[in-house]
């Protein structure tokens, strides 16, 4: 069986988390909040990885479970390492 | 991925609460206690001092704030988001840390839903002097709240946390890396200082003062409280000017270290330089760090290039960042960065016109202003002014010890009836 779809919410959710802790790039005004599924899965495995979970990249209860932990506001990563994972 | 270190070039840093929590059960003292603590983990290991300060210019400003608070991480209610704390750097937040007034802010409590101030106040200032997220699950600096991390007084840093504290500003002096390797028995910390409460179960002495009858022999602001010194006693108020007790306090059990035939002190004050404190009894002088003197005290006052016979009197003017020494009618103007007496001193006092030209002591407060006491009595010179305000001297008993008006004889028969 493959692992159901995450809902909508929850993606936004997700979407939002990994780009305000650093996973995923700022918001770009020109295209919205626009992201390869590639991208978010490798920003979701990252920050699986940083957490402690298993590095799926599939945004499941676990990984939802952990989102919602109380935690610092600064991000995990900082945003130099984007433009380090770009080039 | 972890960004070039930034990390403060100076060793001597001051804190200060700014804003406490408001709906929490914490009180003041106990949140400050708190931030001790969880500061004193970090320079436990590191070189490092952390001194509470009580000025709006302290390196690390602490605030408990709801919601948007004007920087770029706002908060978000209970859960979610719970502190942050801002790199070292040379802008103005550099060290500043934020808790989230909304969070159940808890100390020593089994509420699972509280979130343990003194865990999480660790975790930001491991932020504050330069330390970024991990993802070592044990380590105090992984970005998620795992709960209570235990005593204050008994906790030990992971030591993958140590290690990177060490390679942004070495190992402290008198930590041994060897030891700290072999994990030994963590090293007990002093207690916080007890209040100088009523608490105490040996009887009342025959020579303690009365606090509405005293002509106060030293009074110092230290940490932003002020402190009134009698005889082998001293009285306490917090920072918003009330007393911590009515009863007098022991010197000798809360400044560990000054010998205990001293049956008084002369000056009291807090050096601007490093926060510490320094006591002048004649022609000798003690410097505390904290509530404990250090290694090599008293020595001669002559280190300050005072003559001998003592001070009245020590006050440090933020005005122009200098301390001044009183002796009759003698004032001296002193330098403590650099350790020098300015030129051209001892000079013919006062040099703020209304005040006496012979003082007790002299104290700067949280409103700004400076407090000149001599007697009973006592004046106010405002912020940058150079003349007493209007309207003074008045009775520092009834002002600032909680006394009732002194009507003539009424303080020498309270006294009689303490």
């Amino acid at each position: 069986c493959a692992a159901p779809a995450p809902r909508a919410e929850d993606l936004s959710l997700g979407v939002e988390w990994l780009s305000r802790f650093g996973y995923l790039p700022p918001a770009d005004p020109a295209t919205g909040r626009l992201q390869t599924q590639e991208e978010l899965s490798k920003a979701i495995a990252t920050m699986q990885q940083f957490g402690g979970l298993k590095a799926t990249g599939i945004l499941d209860e676990a990984t939802l479970a952990l989102m919602k932990t109380p935690r610092c506001s600064l991000p995990d990563l900082p945003p130099l390492s984007w433009a380090r994972r770009k080039r | 991925q972890a960004p070039a270190p930034t990390k403060w070039n100076k060793r001597n840093l001051s804190w200060r609460v700014r804003t406490f929590p408001r709906d929490s059960a914490l009180g003041p003292d106990t949140v400050r206690a708190l931030m001790y603590y969880a500061l004193k983990v970090w320079s436990d290991i590191a070189p490092l001092n952390f001194h509470e300060v009580a000025g709006s210019t302290a390196d690390i400003q602490i605030d408990f704030s709801r919601a948007d608070h004007q920087d770029e991480y706002p908060f978000d209610g209970p859960g979610g988001t719970v502190a942050h704390a801002f790199f070292p750097g040379d802008h103005h937040s550099a060290g500043d840390t934020h808790f989230d007034d909304e969070e159940a802010w808890t100390f020593r409590s089994s509420d699972a839903h509280g979130m343990d101030l003194f865990a999480v106040a660790v975790h930001e200032f491991g932020h504050a002097i330069g330390l970024s997220h991990v993802s070592t699950p044990s380590s105090i600096m992984q970005p998620y709240y795992q709960g209570p991390v235990g005593d204050p007084l008994r906790y030990r840093l992971p030591y993958d946390d140590r290690v990177r504290v060490w390679q942004l500003y070495g190992v402290r002096e008198s930590v041994s890396p060897t030891a700290q390797l072999d994990t030994p028995e963590p090293e007990e910390p002093p207690l916080l200082p007890e209040p100088p409460d009523n608490r105490s179960s040996t009887p009342p002495r025959k020579d303690v003062p009365h606090r509405c009858s005293a002509h106060f022999d030293a009074v110092a602001q230290i940490r932003g409280e002020a402190f009134f010194f009698k005889g082998k006693y001293f009285w306490r108020l917090n920072r918003d000017r009330h007393l911590v007790s009515l009863q007098p306090a022991q010197m000798h059990r809360f400044w560990r270290g000054l010998p205990l035939h001293l049956d008084s002190v002369d000056a009291v004050y807090e050096r601007t330089s490093d926060h510490k404190i320094v006591f002048f009894k004649g022609d000798r002088y003690w410097v505390f760090k904290d509530n404990n003197v250090e290694e090599g005290y008293p020595r001669p006052i002559s280190d300050f290039s005072l003559p001998p016979g003592g001070v009245d009197a020590a006050f440090s003017w933020p005005h122009n960042d200098r301390t001044y020494f009183f002796k009759d009618q003698l004032y001296w103007r002193y330098d403590d960065h650099t350790r020098r007496m300015d030129p051209g001193y001892p000079a013919q006092g006062p040099l703020w016109r209304g005040v006496p030209s012979t003082l007790d002591d002299a104290m700067r407060w949280s409103d700004g202003a400076s407090y000149f006491f001599r007697g009973q009595e006592y004046w106010k010179v405002q912020e940058g002014e150079l003349e007493a305000a209007p309207g003074y001297p008045q009775s520092t008993a009834r002002d600032w010890l909680v006394c009732g008006e002194p009507a003539a004889g009424e303080a020498e028969a309270e006294a009689a009836r303490a």
